[in-house]
């Protein structure tokens, strides 16, 4: 039976913009979690992952809420969207995880681990 | 025929163990590579990741060098390595890349998004 993003996804931790680049880190830590999705006022404005952050530390930005080191242009997978339309979307934008995301609510994420897990397996 | 870690290895940066944290973030967004391997003194003593990044702003650890941050028992694949001992490597011990050694000389590293570029393609 065909795979699609709702089957496989897991929690995306959120956070609201008005947060700092140390509560992100802290967050992405304690949550296991590479990426967390930013919201304002619930809704979603962007994402941060750890890249964001060791960017932030490279230019040594430091102090600022999350609007400033966050990818406002976020790539999701509609619920529906299959393996391969995902894995394709990874390749595509040379990311490793996205938001699940329906009518502009966010349910989870989908991420290249945990489907390399999945389906390498039967290589 | 069966590919090995030699044959889809691609240049890991190298840095020295007495940098400090930013000099790490910098030569990681400079290579855009998520991992890099720390030498003292030509020898592989560690690597450091996006992650040790994420995890010394959340713990406000600044102004240190490497050996504080970085894993010292260092996951590799040696370069005969399957794709599959790579990726099941990559499962057992949840992490995306690889350094490639060999006799204690690194040649290279492998990452989970470039095998699932070439291999998952094929779903
Ligand atoms: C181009 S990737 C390269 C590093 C690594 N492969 C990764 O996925 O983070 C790094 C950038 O992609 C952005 N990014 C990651 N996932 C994203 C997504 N689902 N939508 C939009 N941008 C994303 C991050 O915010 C970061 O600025
Ligand atoms: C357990 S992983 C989880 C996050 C993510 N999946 C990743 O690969 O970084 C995070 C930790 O694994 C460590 N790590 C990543 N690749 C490694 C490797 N090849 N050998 C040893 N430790 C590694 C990092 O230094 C970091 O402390």
């Amino acid at each position: 039976s065909e795979r699609t993003a709702k089957d496989i996804m897991i929690p995306i931790p959120t956070i609201d913009v008005n947060s700092n680049i140390q509560e992100a880190s802290t967050l992405i830590i304690e949550t296991n979690s590479s990426i967390i999705a930013v919201l304002s006022e619930d809704k979603l404005v962007g994402v941060v992952t750890v890249w964001d952050i060791t960017k932030s530390n490279a230019d040594e930005v430091g102090g600022v809420n999350l609007d400033k080191i966050m990818t406002k242009d976020v790539i999701s997978a509609s619920p529906d969207f299959t393996i391969l339309d995902i894995v394709r979307g990874f390749e595509q934008h040379q990311i490793s995880a996205m938001p699940v995301v329906k009518e502009g609510k966010v349910l989870g994420k989908v991420s290249s681990d945990l489907i390399a897990q999945r389906y390498l397996q039967h290589l």
